[in-house]
């Protein structure tokens, strides 16, 4: 394993704390959309169907678990925890997600590796992945002034793929390992996805001001 | 050397 994808690893793993210790601690989830925490928590569910039965590394079950595990229960507390689902803001957090679900489906169908269960499913949780940043996105722009954690959450989020991204160059030129071509396009939808959100990030950071999205 | 996915990242 290489640098970037540890580093990338990190910044995923570190976003999902981030998100986690805004419910624990200040139990509230406002400014985050449920939305998008599904479709992580399908992306996982579809992703790791291999968990049990293709052992990679003690360290590859472990944050598969941890993936799993803190997904399914943001969602839960979002959805179920008496005083955290209170601070969800369910009417701005309005974009249909189950849109993005059967096109990916489909995509996954027609443009996969190898047309077994196992590898379209994972085909379609890179598809899924790569726009399900898109409600959370929206849910920001909308409520515009977004509080420390949550700016955190998403910056860490973007920074992850981008990380990734840089680990399958060094891979190609280090490793005979190439990714398929179909997770570079998610990987690179995904990072572009976030670009806007970077740039006006680094500008607060850079002036010392509140994060703000223009209207 | 694979010419398709390993799977091995998360």
């Amino acid at each position: 394993m290489n640098i970037f994808r540890l580093a990338g690893d990190m910044t995923h793993l570190f976003s999902v704390l981030v998100l986690l210790l805004k419910i624990h601690t200040i139990k509230s989830c406002a400014g985050i959309s449920l939305k998008t925490q599904e479709l992580y928590a399908i992306v996982f569910a579809t992703r790791y169907l291999d968990i049990f039965t293709n052992h990679i590394s003690p360290y590859n079950t472990i944050m598969k678990l941890i993936f799993l595990g803190s997904s399914f229960s943001i969602v839960w507390y979002m959805r179920y925890h008496k005083i955290v689902r209170r601070s969800y803001d369910k009417d701005q957090d309005t974009f249909r997600h189950y849109i993005l679900i059967l096109p990916c489906l489909i995509l996954a169908l027609l443009i996969n590796e190898k047309f077994t269960f196992k590898e379209v499913m994972w085909t379609f949780s890179l598809y899924l992945e790569a726009v399900a940043i898109l409600p959370q996105l929206v849910l920001l722009q909308r409520t515009r002034n977004i509080d420390n954690l949550t700016g955190q959450y998403v910056f860490l989020l973007g920074a992850y793929r981008a990380l990734y991204i840089v680990n399958w160059i060094y891979r190609y030129f280090t490793e005979d390992h190439f990714v398929h071509w179909i997770t570079w396009v998610c990987g690179l939808v995904q990072t572009l996805l976030c670009a806007d959100f970077f740039y006006y990030y680094f500008q607060s950071w850079k002036n010392n001001m509140k994060l703000q999205l223009p209207a | 050397p694979t010419g398709g996915n390993l799977h091995d990242e998360l």
